[in-house]
Order: structure tokens, then C-alpha cells, then sequence
């Protein structure tokens, strides 16, 4: 494993660990999109479906079951806790997010390495997290005051993105490892999403303002 | 038929 690798999936882990951090610590989970959490979740359960047949090494099965308890548990806690859950901004989490789930199953029943339900469903995952940002970066933009911990959340998002291809491309050199064209072409346009995102924080962190995105 | 590659990545 190289060092982008790990740096993509330590800010993985950073911006799962602030999520919970903001939700337990204020009670209150304003700004965060269920839509996307849910995404996440159906991500993460349709790409470690191996967790059941491969053993590929202790940290990979660590971090899988991590990110599935965790996406689950952050959905239940917006959609159950009964203080947690009358803080979430239903009203603007607006996002037709099932249009993302169709367009991702379709385009992983055509487009896939192989005809397999292991292989169509991690294809599926790979399309769907390329998008799954989208209900959030809406529901960043139509809220007026963004908080430093939700800003976070996303920021270390999206650097797991960016790590993760300088990862691709330092193991595109160093092992011939030719990781597909589909994670390739998902993973650029889910960090091409961010850029706008960056831009905006980067300016909010430069000027000490809060982070507020042009409508 | 090529071997498949391993999915070693998150």
C-alpha cells in the first residue's frame, strides 16, 4: 500500500470520524443530507459484498466493516434518535437521490467486467459513489450558514477522492497495476464534483469567514 | 479469459 492510498483512506475514515464527531457532539445533524448518507450506505453494502468470500487483509476487512457500521448508524441516528432526528433539514434534502440509485444500476447492468451479481453490484457501487455527494453539495448550497464541522466533512471527502487518484497513478507506474477504466472515469468525475467545493472552502479558510456557497 | 484482478482497494 503506498502513501496516497493510506492518506485517501485515513481522510475516508477523518471525514466518517467528524460526521459522527458533529452529530454526537452538538446533537444535531443540520446541514448533513440524509439522501447522501443513505447513498453511502448502499455504496458501501454493495461493494463489500467480498467481506463474505475474500480475505484480502485484516486492515481492508477492518476498514469495510467500519464504514458500513458507520454509514448505517448515521443513518439511523437521523432517521431514529429521537433528539438527533428533529434536526435534520428534511425541507431542503430535496434531492430526487433514487434517480441516482436507477441511472447507477443502469449504467453498471451495461457497463461492468463481468455478468455477475458480485461484479454488477460492485460496479454499481463505483458509479453511485461517484454521485452519492450530490444531495449534500445541494443541501451545502441552499444552507446559508454552513458549519466548520459539515464544511469538514466534505473537505476530507473530497481529499480522499483526490488522494485516491494520485494513488491510481502512482500504481499505474510503480506495479503496471492497470486499475480499470471504470473506477478511473467514476473517481474523475466524483473529484471533478468537488472542485467547486474546494474553491469555496479554500476561499472561506484564506479570508477566516464562514464557508457560504453561491446559490 | 483474463485473470481477474483483485479488488484490494476501499
Amino acid at each position: 500500500m503506498n502513501v496516497f492510498r493510506f492518506a485517501g483512506d485515513m481522510t475516508h475514515l477523518f471525514s466518517v470520524l467528524v460526521l459522527l464527531l458533529k452529530i454526537y457532539a452538538t446533537k444535531s445533524c443540520s446541514g448533513i443530507s440524509l439522501k447522501t448518507q443513505e447513498l453511502y450506505a448502499l455504496v458501501f453494502l454493495t461493494r463489500y459484498l467480498d467481506l463474505l468470500t475474500d480475505f484480502i487483509s485484516l486492515y481492508n476487512t477492518v476498514m469495510k466493516l467500519v464504514f458500513i457500521s458507520s454509514s448505517l448508524a448515521i443513518v439511523w441516528c437521523m432517521r431514529a434518535h429521537p433528539v438527533v432526528r428533529r434536526t435534520y433539514d428534511k425541507d431542503q434534502d430535496t434531492f430526487r437521490h433514487y434517480t441516482l440509485v436507477a441511472g447507477s444500476l443502469v449504467l453498471a447492468l451495461l457497463f461492468h467486467d463481468r455478468f455477475t451479481i458480485r461484479e454488477v453490484c460492485w460496479a454499481f457501487s463505483i458509479y453511485l459513489e461517484a454521485v452519492a455527494i450530490l444531495p449534500q453539495l445541494v443541501l451545502l448550497q441552499r444552507s446559508r450558514n454552513v458549519d466548520n464541522l459539515t464544511g469538514q466533512y466534505v473537505f476530507f471527502l473530497g481529499a480522499y477522492r483526490a488522494f485516491y487518484i494520485l494513488n491510481w497513478i502512482y500504481r499505474y507506474f510503480t506495479e503496471q497495476h492497470f486499475s480499470r477504466w471504470i473506477p478511473w472515469i467514476a473517481g474523475l468525475v466524483q473529484t471533478g464534483l468537488y472542485a467547486d467545493f474546494f474553491y469555496y472552502y479554500y476561499l472561506s479558510w484564506k479570508n477566516n469567514v464562514k464557508l457560504q456557497l453561491p446559490a | 479469459d483474463v485473470e481477474q484482478e483483485q479488488k484490494d482497494e476501499l
